[in-house]
């Protein structure tokens, strides 16, 4: 049974401006994760990637990857990323541009904000089942804890608390802000 | 483990070597570098909440193991990109449209004896609801496949300014003794990027970032009591008495249903029905001969 298996595995997917992203916004970018269950000699590997374009003054919401370590490599363009350990300490914040290599260890915070028109990356992934949790916006970690225990645990009253639960309707990627918003082409 | 970790000459009995106070308790842990625990690649620690205590959200590179030691409480976990399933009936007030009410993920009770299995990199918090302090003892699998960081656990707190219950032996070691200042994983982020990506203005920004909490450590007080969505406990069902009972009776129902084969199958489904309709009580009643025959779904 080798032939109709080991043999002949798939060995190669395109996840380049993929047409059918995971995530998409129209005025702020798309993002396509490959992993093992789409491309299965990568659960041999213990690898995925994700291939990104974040798009002028738009943001990837702060978030952390779970199970995996992320290299992150830039294709095209350049981009504010800020990297957080779990004392608080930014331990990245800059500029990262064409051609450089960041590595986001497990479980540190990241966010990004786009400097270019097209914001390009690819980032492998040391897990074939990756997971990301996002710190803000529609269904992050904060969204999802009792209104109560958001109060206490941030020191906010319960409207500024309801604030911070609900007022980013944006899952991954938001817009840039009206005033900066790139004209559509 | 690195070569011969685990040639011991002798085992010791170790205790917890530093403690962390907080507000409302304290977080004890033991040296993860002990020969012990590094043999078996786990760390340890127990952490005590005093009445009304919440443990703060925090997530770990590593999957842990919570024993309660002592004291009842609830506790919830974010699974990222599950739906926040329990909610409050929405309330319309005077003249205006439905208030948004509250909605959340799930959040359990637990209480003595209970093992809590929370897995990488997914936040957990606790809050105390009983009468007396919580004691829970925790076992962090450092070594697990899950973690790709190194043995020192790390704790990445959601909010507050507290310290690193396990980088001071990191430090120690390293002999950088520098303390870190405490705080969370968000309070690295720039106020912009914040304010941008929470939707929010400056003053909620600073108390994220932990600004303007001078409460101590983890673990924080909540005057007057945490409100959250979830049912009551229900009371314990089965005392070592009833469970004899129920027993017995199975028995004699197993006895009636050979003696009589064909009444049986109503008086189960009657007995299901039962069952079904008064979920905790066991009801019997009296047999009656039906005239129609029922149809089963």
């Amino acid at each position: 049974g080798l032939e109709e298996t080991l043999c002949t595995m798939k060995l190669r997917h395109n996840i380049g401006e993929s047409t059918s992203p995971d995530a998409y916004n129209p005025q702020a970018g798309r993002f396509k994760t490959l992993t093992s269950i789409d491309f299965p000699i990568l659960g041999w590997l213990g690898l995925a990637a994700e291939h990104g374009s974040i798009y002028k003054n738009a943001l990837f919401v702060p978030y952390y990857n779970v199970n995996a370590n992320s290299i992150l490599y830039v294709l095209n363009g350049s981009a504010w990323f800020q990297v957080v350990d779990c004392s608080g300490n930014a331990v990245f914040n800059g500029e990262l541009n064409e051609g450089q290599v960041l590595t986001i260890p497990q479980n540190y915070a990241a966010a990004i904000k786009s400097l270019s028109d097209n914001f390009r990356y690819v980032a492998f992934k040391t897990n074939d089942i990756p997971q990301i949790a996002t710190l803000a916006g529609a269904n992050s970690e904060i969204s999802a804890l009792p209104l109560e225990v958001v109060a206490h645990a941030f020191n906010l009253n319960r409207d500024q608390a309801r604030q911070l639960k609900n007022n980013n309707p944006y899952k991954f990627l938001v817009p840039p802000p009206q005033s900066q918003l790139r004209a559509v082409a | 483990p690195q070569e011969n970790e685990c040639q011991f000459q002798r085992l010791n009995a170790l205790e917890p070597d530093n403690t962390v106070q907080s507000e409302a308790g304290t977080i004890e842990t033991w040296n993860p570098k002990n020969d012990e625990l590094r043999c078996a690649g786990v760390a340890l620690s127990r952490c005590t909440i005093q009445r009304n205590g919440l443990r703060r959200p925090f997530y770990t590179n590593a999957p842990q193991e919570i024993y309660i030691q002592q004291g009842r409480g609830i506790f919830g976990m974010i699974f990222p990109g599950c739906g926040e399933t329990y909610e409050e009936p929405q309330e319309s007030e005077k003249g205006q449209g439905p208030r948004p009410q509250d909605r959340h993920q799930k959040v359990e009770h637990f209480k003595e004896g209970d093992i809590i299995a929370v897995p990488t990199g997914i936040p957990f918090w606790m809050y105390n609801d009983g009468q007396t302090p919580v004691v829970a003892i925790t076992l962090i699998d450092t070594t697990n496949l899950d973690n790709q960081l190194d043995q020192i656990p790390r704790r990445f707190y959601l909010s507050g300014n507290q310290e690193q219950e396990f980088l001071q032996y990191q430090e120690k070691e390293g002999g950088q003794g520098q303390q870190q200042e405490g705080g969370n994983v968000l309070s690295g982020f720039d106020d912009e990027f914040l304010e941008e990506a929470l939707s929010v203005n400056k003053e909620i920004v600073r108390n994220i970032k932990g600004k303007n909490d001078d409460r101590e450590g983890g673990i924080v007080e909540v005057k007057g009591g945490l409100k959250v969505i979830i049912p009551p406990t229900m009371r314990p069902r089965h005392g070592r008495e009833e469970e004899e009972e129920e027993e017995e009776e199975d028995e004699r129902r197993g006895d009636r249903r050979r003696r009589h084969p064909h009444h049986h199958h109503h008086e189960e489904e009657e007995e299901e029905e039962e069952e079904w309709s008064h979920q905790v009580r066991r009801v019997r009643r009296p047999h009656r001969h039906h005239h129609h025959r029922k149809d089963r779904n």
